[in-house]
This record gives C-alpha cells, structure tokens and sequence, in this order.
C-alpha cells in the first residue's frame, strides 16, 4: 500500500481543488513559511479517519473548511481523497483483489461529515479497517508533525510503550 | 499480550543498539523496562551514550541529539514492523549537516519498503528527493501545489 | 501597579503593531487584555492577521508563523524597555530565508543599542554576524572554544 | 552594561577553562549538534543566579559539574566568571564608578555554592541586585532557550502577562 494520489479541495488553505500525485521514490514538499505545507499532512490524518480537531491544529472541526482570504470567500464544504496503490506492501484483506482504492472523507459547516470508499458512502470505521494492521492511521508514530520528533525522547516512560505497543 | 509485547520490545531494542550509533556516527544506546516483572504495565526508558560522552539519561542530550535519538527510535520500529508509509515534517529542522546527511542516508535505503513525504527548508534533504513539490500561496491566503524542479525548489523555501 | 502595567500594554502594543507587520510583510497584529476592568489579573491576547489571509487566532498559524509572532512580541517589548543583552538560540531554525532576513535585519538594527548573541545552523545568519565563535568537541566529550571566520564557521555547523 | 568576557570551567561540558570575548557587534555561536553551544547559554543563566536545575536542563545542581568523558575524569568544581563592561548601557547605581565588573560563581559536588563580586565574596542577592532593573536576568524574556520561542504565543493568556509585567 503506498499514496498514490492526493486530491484537497476546501480543507484549510486549500481553496481550490488540488491534487499531488506521488509516484515511486522520496517525495519533499518545499515552500515558505504559512504556505500550507502542513495542512497537507493534517489532510492525510483527516481522511484516515482523525475526530480531534486539535490533533490537526484547530478549535472546532469548521477550522479545518477554508475560511475566506483577501481574495476569497468562506466555502461550505472540506473534502479530501487520497487514492492508496494496492500493488505493493501490505493490503487489508478484504481489497486484495484491487489494484486501487479511494477513501474520501467530506466536512460541512453544520458538522456533518461524510465517508465514502470508491466513491461509495461508507461509515468511519469502514475507512479505519483499511489501516487496521498496517502500522499506518491518524496518529501512528509514522507521521511525525512539525516540532514534535522530541517527544519520544521527553515523554514519560509510560507514554513511551505506546509507540512498542502498536508495533507489536 | 505480555508476550507479544516483549517480543517487539526486544525486537525494537535490538535494532535500536544498531540505528543509534549509525546515525550518530558511534556511541551506545538501549531500550529498558522500568518494570521487567510487569510486562503489561512497564514503562520504557532509553539510555542514551553520544560518541566519546558518559552515558546519560536523554534529557541531558542537546537539542540536535534529542531529535537525532528519537529519528532512531521511530527508524528502529520500522525496521520492525514497516509502515506503508512515513510522514516526517521538518525533522531536520535541529539538526547540522552531517546529521542531516546520515538521516537521508538511511530514508534512502528505508524508502524502498517504506514510502517517504518528507517536508523541508533543508536544501541537502531537497537534493535527495526524486520529486518536489512546492507549495506556494502567490494568491495571499490560498494554497496552491506544482511540481518543481531543484532549482525553484530553493527559491521557494528560500 | 495598575497604572504602569496599563502603561507598558499600551506601549508595547503600539510597537507590536508596527513590528509584526514589519517582520511579515505584511498584515497586521494587536494584543488585547482578557478582562479591560481587572488590569491587576488580566491576561493578553494576542490577535494576529498573517498579509493576505483572514483575522485568526494565533493557534492557527503555522510553525514559522508563531515563531515570527514571537520574536515580533520580545522585539516589541525590547523596543519599549530595551535589555542590555539578548541570547536567541536558534530562533531561526523554523524559519524560511525570507523571515530570516528579516529577522536579522531588525536584530542589526537594535544591536546599536542591545548586545546580541545568535546561536544559530543558518550560514545566512552567520554572515550578518561581525565575530563568530565556533564550539567544537575535537575531543570527544570535551567543548573548546575558537574565534573563527566565516568559511570555517560553515564547515564547523555543517 | 554589556558582556565583555565570558570565562568557563568545569561547568557541563566545558572541563577545560574556555575564554569567550566579546566586541561590540553581533556575535554567532555555531557547531555541531551536541558541541556545547546551550551550554554556553545555560552558563550565562548559571552565573546570573539561576537557581533551578531543571531550567539549566540537568536533573540536579550535581548534572552541572563535568562529569567526565572517555577521556577525562570528572572534576569536583564548576566556575564561570561573566565581565561586564560597565561603561556602556544601563548601570546599577551602585557600580556607576566603575568601568567594568567581574561576577562569579562557583558550585562544588556536595552541594555548595560561593559568589564573588571583583573577586570578593558576596551573597547571591548581590549578583541579583547587579541586574534588577536592567531587563536582563537569568529569566528574562531576553534570552531565549533553544526550541521555547514560540512560547509566547502558546502560552495562556494569564502567562503573557508577565512578560509585559516585567518590562513596566
Ligand atoms: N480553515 C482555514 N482556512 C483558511 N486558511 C487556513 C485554515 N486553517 C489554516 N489556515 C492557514 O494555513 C496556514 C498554515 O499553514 P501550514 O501550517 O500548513 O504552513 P506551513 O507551510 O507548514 O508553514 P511552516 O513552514 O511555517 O511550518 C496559516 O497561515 C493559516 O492561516
Ligand atoms: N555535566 C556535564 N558533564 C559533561 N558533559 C555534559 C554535562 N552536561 C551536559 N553535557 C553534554 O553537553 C552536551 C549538550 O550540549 P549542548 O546542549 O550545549 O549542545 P548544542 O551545541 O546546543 O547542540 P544542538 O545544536 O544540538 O542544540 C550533551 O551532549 C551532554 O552530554
Ligand atoms: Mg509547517
Ligand atoms: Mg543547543
């Protein structure tokens, strides 16, 4: 299992649609501060399945629909997809046989949100049994955010388990 | 369960003896159960020993060693149980060149189980990527994505 | 006292509001007390509007974001009640060259009045720099201290 | 008042005796990860009376004493000595005759501390009276620890008061 593709369209920065495919090899994502870097790597853990809005830097779940610029109006809806290749690593059971999956997840200002696999509406937990084994969801130790690599090294030993824990 | 738990334990610190010192260039480090008799329970310490320095509790690390120390953990349990994949936003942020250098070393060979998004100011970590993609906001307030080459790719995080 | 805090706020604040959009290019910021009537106990807001994007609060601003926020802050307040001396270690570690330079700019415009010593990676901020102290460990363990120039400061951070 | 010299042995890393001086202009310190350049600055908290250990990143006041490397053995004593040159700045009323001052501080492993004013022993409250008023002391806003700038912003609101508090 590997991202193939990310499509972002209303979710924070990201006004517009906006889609990065990522083929095989290291991929870097460069630009200035505040440009929206990491909103990308809070859109990867949104779709995965993430309920806090804190654990994606925001107060409430509407922080994560873009709210309007200089230029540019509030819109009403968030909604990214990520589409995972099949082919390779390891894949849940239940999808070997595909070649390609998407999950897509949707946000509304009145705090209705929507799963959908293959474009087909789905629940939360459909999209988390994608993960469930893999050692890749919302807060695995596999996403390091921004400042935050120390905390392995300060946390207290009890928290340190955890990250044993879901590697066993 | 207990067992499943020592064993990845002792899985993780076996390749956590082999990272630490890789990345760091020499020096010892270990993972230890601060309760060995309560599997369930137990905390993890991590004895840390810097090239040429005593060994110390890590909080004695500086900056760049505590950020380098904990890039070998989380390496240490993929090498155990991969993940599909790895997001590292500015972890080289601390670290000098030579760190920087070993770290991208070892996400280079690791990148071939394990797909890699790596997010940067750094130039030495853009040069070893094979794709860039710049993130830009030339309408003040709305993000928008191309893909780059080196070049603009420095402009751009300059 | 009441009056003096009132009277520092005030200063402070209208230096911040030429600070911050000075180190952002931009935008504009203010700090707000929490309780106007009650300035014995009162906290401080900080209310911030990167250029281009909307009124927000400072959460939602990025790494380097809160870190320009910052420094704009202590800068404001050296402004109005200037220290003799100002240590910053690697404050420009989550900065892009941009803010760098702007940072450094306004660091050469107060040193006329303030000492300031930068520990920093960045060769773009040890190039402003008119003396540069290299700390090595030739021996391992052991820190030694040598005046260096400016090539050999690059080597030594690399 | 600015920093003229900074003299430093047996004090974490620095075991030999380390002699940083300081022009006027801007000064750098750079090196590598783990060389000891926070530790320069803990030395400077350190002199000016800091107090806590955990502020000075050590577990106790013994962490600040070099404790030894592959190659040297621990020693039993940490000094610093900070000059400062008077003749410039702010200046307590009391030192106004003289053109610089050296301030010392010693710390042993069982525990004692002593501090010297020119060489003469004085009480810590003396250092501490050197700097009141001036904006600088071993917590000021005007030194900033490695990876804590974004404090400011973070924090409580109640908590930025007091950097407002001690500027008035
Ligand atoms: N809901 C939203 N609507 C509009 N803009 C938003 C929203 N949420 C966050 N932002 C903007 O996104 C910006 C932060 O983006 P991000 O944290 O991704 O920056 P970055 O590229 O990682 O920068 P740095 O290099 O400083 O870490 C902020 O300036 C904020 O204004
Ligand atoms: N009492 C002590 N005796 C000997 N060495 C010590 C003592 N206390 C701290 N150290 C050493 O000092 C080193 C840390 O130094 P410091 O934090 O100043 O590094 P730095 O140059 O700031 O690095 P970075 O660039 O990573 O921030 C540690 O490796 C630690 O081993
Ligand atoms: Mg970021
Ligand atoms: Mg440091």
């Amino acid at each position: 299992m590997r991202i193939k593709k990310l499509e972002i369209s209303g979710f924070k920065s990201f006004s517009d649609r906006t889609v990065l495919t990522f083929e095989e090899g290291l991929s870097a994502i460069v630009g200035p501060n505040g440009c929206g870097k990491s909103n990308i790597v809070d859109a990867v853990r949104w779709v995965m399945g993430e309920q806090s809005a804190r654990m994606l830097r925001g107060r409430s779940m509407e922080d994560l629909i873009f709210g309007g610029s200089d230029t540019r109006g509030a819109v009403g809806m968030a909604e990214v997809t990520m589409t995972l290749d099949l082919t390779i690593g390891t894949v849940p059971a239940r999808y070997v046989d595909y070649s390609e999956i998407q999950v897509t997840r949707r946000a509304f200002r009145d705090g209705t949100s929507e799963y959908f696999i293959q474009k087909v509406p789905c629940r939360l937990k459909d999209i988390a049994d994608i993960f469930v084994g893999t050692g890749a969801h919302s807060r695995a130790y596999s996403i390091i955010e921004q400042a935050k690599i120390g905390f392995i090294v300060t946390a207290k030993p009890e928290e340190r388990r955890t990250v044993i824990e879901e590697a066993a | 369960s207990r067992v499943r738990f020592k064993e990845a334990f002792d899985a993780i610190n076996e390749r956590f003896e082999k990272v630490f010192p890789r990345l760091f260039g020499g020096g010892k480090a270990k993972l230890v159960l601060t309760e060995e008799d309560n599997l369930l329970e137990s905390g993890v310490e991590i004895v840390a020993q810097a090239p040429g320095k005593k060994l110390q509790p890590v909080e004695l690390l500086s900056g760049g060693e505590k950020a380098l120390a904990a890039v070998s953990l989380v390496f240490s349990v993929f090498l155990y149980h991969p993940s599909p994949f790895c997001i590292l936003d500015e972890v080289d942020a601390p670290l000098d060149d030579v760190n920087v250098d070993r770290v991208n070393e070892m996400i280079r060979e690791m990148s071939m189980f394990t797909q890699f998004l790596l997010i940067t100011h750094n130039k030495r970590t853009m040069e070893i990527c094979d794709a860039l993609f710049g993130v830009t906001m030339d309408e003040p307030g709305v993000s928008k994505v191309v893909q780059v080459d080196l070049r603009r790719a420095a402009e751009l995080a300059a």
